[in-house]
């Protein structure tokens, strides 16, 4: 195993393990800002950790950022790994990253699904859901973008065990979802969630599961305009933006739509790059530039989380 | 590891509501066999669905019977997945 996370290839896609050992040689070399949290076990009983970015304070308010809530969009991780050493190389320097972190926490989880994202290394590259399995159920897996509390059941999701985007038996029924559920209620100071996801190049808000338009859609709106101008003017990459049902199509059960009904204003999904052909398939040449672009936006919405307090 | 030889990304463009929904149909008709990758949304926006080898001939024959229009995404997903699995490996020597 690596011993330190210099040696650990940033352009690169890596493995579950590789991965963890990455986060404990990250989390030593920068113990003064960065710790690891174990919020809970998969199905299959694996970690689910999160990174906390700190620099002091108590119950401070917090940005949450996931990844790999799909597993087959490896893009996702790499680009939250990426992003994780970009915050702790940055703090001190950029007065962005130095303002938001001296007034709020960030937490990031980088594999959502980590029984999934295994499958897709060990069996099937193209799995997306996780791995649960219940009794006299032929098929395997829950869509955990599919199996939030809010508009659960609804449009754009599955009742079909055997469907990419079935739901679930109930509202947080799979032990990834509950666990971050967990986590941020508990916390209860969370103003801000971004979920990446790909592919497709789209920054997307509430609702998923309605047409109706959320109370703050206007600055939302503007905010998601924004961000994905700060992600084109770095490699020319342009997204689509807008609230997800309106955008892309009806999705019930998602994470944004939980988080913005359990109060979380600045709630976004990113569906990162393909460049138009290689879908889920991104080369791992596109790592570096596809997170530099998308650290961009989600700087942009930091920033305004920070300045909008509430 | 499964293996996905000869398996394609068709990218289709729907150019209405209807052909929308022909789409949805594919995935009643042909159950666990196509998978999208960008399900069927809104007439502006591409759906990419991944075909196995084996159901290709029926699918684009479905395709083009319903005057859809589409073209190959990925030629053979296999060949990217081994190019990715090289990339890895060179990466971690």
């Amino acid at each position: 195993l690596e011993r330190s996370t210099s040696s650990f290839s940033y352009s690169s896609y890596h493995t579950l393990e590789e991965i963890y050992t990455w986060i404990d040689n990250f989390v030593t070399e920068h113990s003064d800002i960065v710790s690891k949290l174990q919020i809970g076990h998969s199905f299959e009983n694996r970690s689910i950790l999160v990174l906390k970015f700190s620099t002091g304070g108590s119950r401070r308010p917090a940005i949450w950022i996931d990844s790999g809530i799909h597993s087959r969009e490896w893009i996702t991780h790499a680009t939250g790994i990426w992003i994780a050493r970009k915050i702790v190389s940055e703090y001190g320097k950029d007065r962005v990253v130095t303002d938001v972190l001296n007034a709020m926490d960030i937490f990031l989880e980088i594999v959502s699904n980590p029984d999934g994202f295994a499958y897709t290394h060990s069996m099937n590259r193209l799995w997306r859901k996780n791995k649960s399995s219940r009794p006299g159920i032929f098929c395997i897996g829950v869509d955990l973008n599919r199996n939030w509390k809010s508009g659960f059941g609804g449009n754009g999701s599955n009742n079909n065990p055997c469907s990419e985007t079935y739901h679930g038996p109930s509202p947080q029924s799979e032990p990834e979802v509950a666990a971050v559920v967990d986590f941020i209620m508990s916390h209860g100071n969370v103003k801000a969630l971004i979920s990446i996801h790909s592919y497709s190049q789209m920054l997307m808000y509430p609702y998923g599961h309605s047409l109706e338009p959320v109370s703050n859609q206007e600055e939302l709106y503007h905010l998601a305009k924004d961000a994905v101008q700060a992600l084109y003017e770095v490699h020319g990459i342009e997204y689509i933006y807008g609230s997800i049902s309106t955008t892309l199509y009806v999705a019930s059960g998602i994470t944004v739509d939980w988080a913005y009904d359990s109060g979380i204003k600045y709630s976004f999904s990113f569906e990162l790059r393909d460049t138009g052909r290689y879908g889920f398939l991104l080369p791992a040449a596109q790592i570096i530039p596809t997170a530099q672009e998308t650290w961009m936006a989600i700087q942009t919405i930091m920033v305004h989380t920070l300045h909008h307090p509430y | 590891q499964m293996n996905f030889t000869g398996d394609q990304v068709l990218r289709i463009l729907a150019k209405n509501e209807k052909q929308l929904s022909l789409l949805r149909d594919l995935e009643g008709l042909k159950p666990q066999k196509v998978d999208f990758w960008r399900g069927p949304a809104r007439p502006s926006l591409p759906v990419d669905m991944r075909v196995p080898f084996s159901e290709l001939k029926d699918i684009k024959a479905y395709l083009e019977s319903h005057g859809l229009a589409y073209n190959v995404m990925i030629k053979d997903i296999q060949v990217l997945l081994d190019e990715e699995r090289e990339a890895m490996a060179k990466s971690r020597r």
